[in-house]
């Protein structure tokens, strides 16, 4: 089963 | 001071409604720009980004940066104090800076009202969203999305988009069996907003949770056309414009394989 991935993961807290 | 007058007041009613599934409360950034939102939903899968432009409003003024953290569905029980037809008007005082005000005014300025609600001091994270050129970009129908995102959830939790020059296929498969929807690029429209277009550089196959898309839906009354970019490995934007004003973006982090 594919895995949800986090948003954060993609674009860094700025 | 910031003071924001809208005569298309009904347009704040469908930008709660497009994003009381994902965010309970939020910041709203004002400038001289106008005024904007960006916010993750409670488990950080995505990301909402909202900008109403300071000239798509019928008047606007904003000497100091402001941010105004809102509770949502507050906001939304003011909102719907007001008539559709109502011009609406936001405005802070820089001497009351924990509340924002709204107003309502009829159409024939018979009948006036104000709502004075507290602020909150709300700790939020920014993301910074890199500008990315995408593999891409899929316009079509925002109604037809909607509909295809709604059937695909009759079939399973999760949707593989696949897009080629072709067309874009929508697949979902569970415990009933699997299904299938493909939709071809436009070959000619009477209608721009019937249109489906597809600008891409490579194909891009991508699986995302049905559950999210199903939320970015309810924007689908803000704009006759969405806007679907994706890339392999990064998140999808859904992106509904708000007319002359500005847009509504989603992000959706993909689902991975394990």
């Amino acid at each position: 089963m594919p895995k949800q991935a986090n948003i954060s993961h993609y674009f860094k807290v700025r | 001071m910031f003071e924001a007058r809208l005569v298309q007041g009904s347009l704040l009613k469908k930008i709660l409604e497009a994003t009381k599934d994902l965010l309970t409360e939020a910041t709203f950034d004002c400038s001289s720009t106008g005024m904007s939102l960006q916010a993750m939903d409670s488990s950080h899968v995505s990301l909402v980004s909202l900008m109403l432009r300071s000239d798509g409003f019928d008047a606007y003024r904003c000497d100091r940066n402001l941010s105004m953290g809102i509770n949502l569905t507050s906001m939304t029980k003011i909102i719907k104090c007001s008539s559709n037809d109502d011009v609406v008007t936001i405005k802070a005082d820089d001497n009351n800076p924990d509340t924002v005000t709204f107003m309502f005014e009829s159409p024939n300025q018979e009948k006036v009202s104000d709502f004075e609600m507290k602020l909150m001091d709300l700790d939020t994270e920014h993301l910074g969203i890199p500008e990315t050129d995408y593999s891409v970009v899929v316009k079509m129908p925002a109604q037809e999305f909607q509909r295809v995102c709604r059937d695909m959830s009759q079939i399973g939790e999760s949707v593989t988009i696949c897009c080629t020059k072709d067309g874009i296929r929508f697949s979902a498969s569970g415990d009933l069996g699997t299904g299938n929807i493909k939709i071809a690029q436009s070959a000619n429209v009477d209608k721009e907003e019937e249109a489906v277009v597809i600008e891409m550089q490579e194909a891009v196959t991508l699986t995302f949770a049905l559950r999210y898309l199903n939320f970015f839906t309810r924007a689908t009354s803000l704009s006759g056309q969405v806007s679907l970019s994706m890339s392999p490995e990064v998140p999808l934007v859904v992106e509904y414009k708000i007319a002359d004003m500005g847009y509504m973006r989603y992000y959706l982090a993909p689902k991975i394989e394990d």
